[in-house]
């Protein structure tokens, strides 16, 4: 459970970060 | 009112409950406990009984030292404190995960969509400004064309009159 | 009693605060039980050394389990203590904080809806850009058209104009006037050349 929840937080914390690069890539891309 | 660090917290949360510790294994209840040794060697009992506290203190301290260590404790703690004193004038709870990550996403990424919508906008309304004075210039060209062509013809006219004129004056030279 | 997992808080600190109380609470335990241990062996020790003594290891193991016993009790009271505070004003994220990462989620939180509009939005804003920009070559196209049209008008116009100038060069100010001008000329010439071979038809019959 534990680790569960320490992953869980863990994507929490980066993922939206990472997706957020993608996002940012594809807007420049798209204006680009 | 003073807002105490947390390490500081922490720190004297853990001397507090050694000293209770202690206090609660007092010499009196380590004799009572071992009354037929301390009857034996009272001196040796003593000695026991302090190397025993000071052992455990020395090694509840390392532990605590190293999960400080271990978990970055002494910056973390230090980081949420200043994360804690920015946001102290906030009354209201915070936001927290929703448990739907795509919900929580959207408030992530919305300011830069809305970003782009913004900067495409302006994109928009630029290329527009531009293509109005465009088609100005096109419409001033076709009237450019236009008057040139009127000009053209006009000119063609009048030498197409010319030209009939010359053959009448060949037509009347030819007859005389 | 439902568990509050303390995600927000693992989110921070890379642990959960519970698994954190509970490696240092295994820790403390494990040092008093050790503790207890090397008192133990002490004292077996130092009773070994003296001759004739009554005093046997099980009665030293009692104590210890006494005096072990009264002290884990006081130690998990304590513990439990200590573990509130650290739950409550160490470990936590205190309930009207926001970590940094989250700062997006300050302003305003957006619905589905919201969301879908202004994906729309912004491909239709792409779309019209494209159209405007579609506009703008053929503006352009046609302004380069319109360069080449009116050079070769005004090439034409050119051509009038020089060829009015070669009629000027030669006396004629206005081609067309000198041309009408000519033709009148011309009328005259032969309206005279007319009377003239009358008058002569005349002379030769008188």
């Amino acid at each position: 459970f534990d680790e569960i929840i320490v992953d869980l937080a863990t994507k929490r914390k980066q993922y939206p970060r990472k997706i957020l690069e993608c996002v940012i890539k594809i807007i420049k891309a798209k204006q680009e | 009112s003073t807002t105490i660090s947390r390490l500081k917290l922490l720190d004297t949360t853990v001397d507090t409950f050694l000293q209770k510790l202690i206090a609660a294994g007092s010499y009196q209840r380590f004799t009572d406990c071992y009354k037929c040794f301390y009857q034996l060697q009272p001196e040796m009992t003593q000695r026991i009984y302090d190397k025993f506290m000071t052992q455990l203190q020395t090694s509840v301290r390392e532990e605590i030292s190293d999960i400080k260590a271990e978990g970055n404790l002494e910056a973390v703690l230090n980081a949420l404190d200043t994360i804690a004193e920015e946001g102290k004038d906030r009354k209201e709870l915070a936001w927290r995960p929703s448990g739907k990550p795509e919900e929580d996403l959207r408030s992530t990424l919305m300011p830069y969509f809305l970003q782009q919508r913004d900067a495409l906008q302006r994109c928009v309304r630029k290329q527009e400004a531009e293509n109005r004075q465009l088609a100005g210039a096109v419409l001033a060209g076709r009237r450019q064309v236009e008057e040139l062509q009127l000009q053209g013809q006009a000119q063609w006219q009048a030498w197409q009159a010319l030209h009939r004129g010359q053959k009448e004056l060949v037509a009347v030279l030819r007859e005389s | 009693m439902s568990v509050d997992p303390m995600t927000y808080e693992a989110q921070f600190f890379g642990f959960t605060p519970q698994t954190c109380m509970l490696r240092i609470y295994i820790a403390f335990q494990d040092y008093l039980f050790e503790v207890m241990q090397a008192v133990e062996q002490v004292i077996l020790k130092k009773l070994d050394g003296i001759p004739n003594c009554e005093i046997t290891p099980v009665q030293i193991r009692k104590c210890t389990e006494k005096f072990l016993c009264f002290m884990k009790g006081r130690f998990d009271n304590l513990f439990v203590k200590m573990e509130q505070l650290f739950l409550q004003w160490i470990l936590r994220i205190p309930p009207n904080i926001l970590l940094p990462e989250d700062k997006s989620q300050e302003s305003h939180s957006y619905s589905e809806e919201e969301f879908q509009l202004l994906q729309k939005e912004i491909e239709q804003l792409q779309e019209k850009y494209k159209t405007e920009l579609c506009t703008k070559q053929a503006l352009l196209a046609e302004l380069e058209e319109q360069k080449l049209v009116q050079a070769k008008l005004r090439q034409t116009l050119t051509l009038f104009d020089e060829l009015q100038n070669v009629g000027r060069n030669h006396g004629t100010s206005d081609f067309r006037d000198s041309f009408v001008f000519l033709v009148q000329n011309s009328r005259k010439l032969q309206s005279i050349r007319d009377n003239v071979e009358k008058e002569s038809k005349r002379l030769k019959i008188s």
